[in-house]
């Protein structure tokens, strides 16, 4: 799946199986990613779990956990909030759409979390402060938590050399699509040429599946709820 | 981050209910313990919560900041937890401040940043 790390960095990732994105003091958020289709590196995700770590008088430890055709508008033991602690409702979970859009706030950490299921796949976002980002604790190096660092190297996905490759082409690739075909799928929900753009023409050459147009529509949506600088929302690459 | 020491301690000293003073005497002492931890504790939200409590708990039992301070009592059974702190958040669905992260945090601290990360498509 594609990436953008607290570092606003961009990337697009194989991470086949169960991957951390999160781990601190605070909560951890684990997802699991399997090939969309026979033969392709390409992989997206079908669970994701989020545990909430118990916080002094606010919150019990609470676990969230999603899958692809189960998209729960409460934690995994039927709650809806904290517990039964003073400061309960510092954290809740709220359904946005039945079965597609949920939100998680964690007021008690100022962090507010968005899971979407778009087709058959899932999407997460997340908003968090600086310090709860950075609550690591103690004897963790981190290496692995993809929010933080990114994916690892040999995981990564070269979107320029696809794009190049792609470009070239002008017959329909084995998903249907044309490289322009693509694009002006994309252009309909993603008018600027930047990451998201080219995420979703990625997506449509490498699955053929037109509803990866509206995860990349949604997850630029995200990127404009969630993040606090409004000059940083579109990411460009190569043509910067 | 020493802080869970400060609140062991805290409830060590407060082993029973009894008269204001003496519950007093024992914030004090967690003020200084939860002061001695600023360096370290700096970037913990336990820490935050516990010195924004302090205040809001002196005020509440109506204790001087200037008296005296006690030492943690040994061997004492231990006490339920001091009372949350009075609810003034603007969200009161949230609880207590300590259990609101912006609320929680030293008055004169500049605003936090807020960072995002996102996963999505193939």
């Amino acid at each position: 799946p594609h990436l953008r790390t607290f570092g606003d960095d961009f990337q697009t990732c194989k991470v086949e199986g169960a991957w951390p994105l999160i781990h601190n003091k605070y909560l951890s958020v684990q997802v699991t990613n399997s090939p969309v289709v026979p033969g392709s590196l390409a992989t997206a995700t079908t669970k994701l779990t989020i545990i909430f770590k118990n916080f002094q008088q606010c919150v019990d430890q609470k676990m969230y956990h999603a899958e692809t055709d189960q998209l729960p508008s409460a934690f995994a033991d039927g709650s809806k909030n904290g517990g039964d602690r003073h400061g309960a409702n510092a954290l809740q979970v709220v359904e946005k759409v039945l079965g597609q859009h949920v939100e998680i706030h964690a007021r008690y950490i100022g962090t507010t979390i968005v899971v979407r299921q778009v087709g058959r796949y899932l999407t997460f976002a997340v908003r968090m402060p600086e310090e709860v980002v950075n609550s690591v604790e103690e004897g963790d190096n981190q290496d692995l938590y993809l929010c933080l660092h990114g994916c690892p190297t040999n995981q990564r996905i070269d979107l320029e050399s696809f794009r190049a490759r792609a470009g070239s082409r002008t017959s329909a690739g084995p998903r249907g699509f044309t490289y322009q075909s693509a694009k002006a799928k994309c252009k309909e929900r993603l008018p600027v040429e930047d990451v998201y753009f080219q995420s979703c023409v990625f997506d449509l050459l490498s699955s053929g599946d037109i509803n990866f147009t509206m995860a990349a529509f949604y997850a630029f949506e995200d990127v404009k709820m969630l993040h606090s600088n409004s000059n940083r929302h579109h990411l460009f690459k190569g043509k910067a | 981050c020493k802080i869970l020491k400060c609140n062991s301690e805290l409830w060590a000293s407060t082993s029973k209910t009894g008269p204001e003073e003496d519950f007093c005497i024992a914030l004090r002492a967690y003020d200084n313990c939860v002061r001695r931890t600023a360096r370290t504790c700096r970037g913990d939200l336990t820490y935050h919560s516990a010195q924004h409590g302090i205040g809001d708990l002196m005020s509440q039992h109506n204790c001087s900041k200037e008296e005296p301070t006690s030492q943690p009592r040994a061997r004492t059974p231990l006490p339920p937890p001091p009372p949350p702190p009075v609810l003034t958040s603007q969200e009161p669905s949230s609880g207590p401040e300590g259990c609101h992260y912006e609320h929680s945090l030293p008055r004169n601290a500049p605003p936090s940043n807020y960072t995002h990360c996102g996963f999505f498509g193939v």
